[in-house]
């Protein structure tokens, strides 16, 4: 149903505001509360939705075959110590995530450096 | 993604995102839609970073990232991130962080270091254009005063071109970036730049605004089904708003 590229622009008018059920909600981070601690309230209410996103990517990377299974053991059991080796509050930030959410130190890390992985 | 930096015929100054992330990450046959997207949009939240009751600064983050994508120092700059694809990327940085080598930045933080630090745009500009970094990317900064935007081209080692938006006499009042080299052409598989700069042209700068920029960043191919969400920011006002993108078919996979 697409054109075949260069795509050519179709440019709308009057879209604004879109409907509200679309609107992002905004959240306080606290900066005066331990690096640990800031995240904790939000990540507590969040939880099914950041769960559901890495099990969706941990599908996704199964999807290539039984090998990567090990990848995903190590990233789950040894890519938490990468936390410690990262600048200050960042590394303390993410520790207090994975407390709060319950989720494997090492994917939230890798979460959180996947720019830099996937740039190339 | 697609980033613009603007002002109105009054010289207000307006910052405009789209955020397309998950290009490749699962396509799912059904729905016509990215896995991972999809999965994103949900967990995207305005975050206020608070000290002492009073807000520093504001950013669109998913929930769980810690660094910053896009934010808004209120009443002095504003800043966008565009992913930067290159052979000497973030994975070449990362191997050298293993093996010790601590001097670069990781892209994320350094934005939110940025926002948290820099006092001025100027100060903005230079941590970000000097800054050693594990990977490349393209650094959009708007200022308060008009002609203060300018796109930062990095490698990982330092700034290899700032485009200022004052330098293009024909279009002097915005400046748009998506994710390639603004000297070289866009791979003709993914050029959102020309639609993006059409539309702009339609929009005039009359029309430049929240809601006009908005209708920009909404207009296909520049929304695409990989775009998550558009932010626009207004700095003198500290106003930052987000709304959830989805890209009704037909429309373009990215």
């Amino acid at each position: 149903s697409a054109q075949v590229p260069p795509f050519t622009e179709k440019c709308v008018q009057g879209t604004y505001p879109p409907d509200l059920s679309r609107k992002v909600p905004t959240v306080i981070i606290n900066l005066d509360l331990k690096p640990q601690d800031r995240w904790t309230h939000v990540v507590k209410d969040m939880k099914p939705q950041i769960e559901d996103l890495l099990v969706a990517f941990k599908s996704f990377i199964r999807d290539f075959g039984n090998w990567t299974e090990a990848i995903i053991k190590l990233v789950d059991n040894d890519f938490g110590y990468l936390a410690d080796e990262l600048p200050a509050p960042y590394g303390d930030e993410l520790k207090g995530i994975a407390t709060a959410s319950g989720l494997p130190l090492g994917e939230v890390v890798l979460y959180n450096i996947f720019y830099e992985i996937f740039t190339v | 993604c697609t980033s613009i930096v603007g002002q109105d015929l009054n010289g207000r100054m307006y910052h405009a995102r789209n955020l397309d992330f998950g290009l490749f990450l699962g396509w799912d046959i059904k729905n016509n839609t990215w896995e991972i997207t999809e999965k994103l949009r949900p967990t995207i939240r305005i975050l206020e970073f608070q000290r002492s009751g009073k807000t520093l600064y504001k950013t669109v983050n998913y929930l769980g990232y810690i660094g910053v994508l896009t934010g808004i120092r209120p009443g002095v700059f504003t800043l966008t991130m565009n992913e930067r694809f290159n052979i000497d990327g973030g994975f070449v940085g990362i191997f050298e962080w293993l093996l010790g080598n601590h001097t670069g930045q990781w892209m994320s933080f350094l934005t939110r270091d940025t926002l948290e630090q820099a006092a001025s745009y100027d100060d903005a500009k230079d941590r970000l254009a000097n800054t050693p970094m594990l990977a490349p990317a393209y650094y959009i900064l708007g200022g308060t005063k008009p002609g203060q935007g300018c796109v930062i081209t990095r490698s990982r080692q330092k700034a290899i071109d700032v485009w200022e938006m004052s330098s293009q006499p024909a279009n002097s009042w915005y400046i748009l970036e998506t994710n390639y080299d603004h000297w070289k052409k866009p791979m003709f598989l993914d050029d959102r730049r020309t639609p993006a700069n059409k539309c702009m042209q339609k929009l005039t700068q009359k029309g430049m605004g929240i809601a006009g920029i908005y209708d920009v960043l909404s207009s296909k191919p520049v929304l695409n089904k990989l775009t998550t969400y558009t932010a626009l920011m207004q700095v003198d006002s500290g106003h930052l708003e987000c709304w959830l993108q989805y890209c009704p078919d037909p429309c373009y996979p990215f």
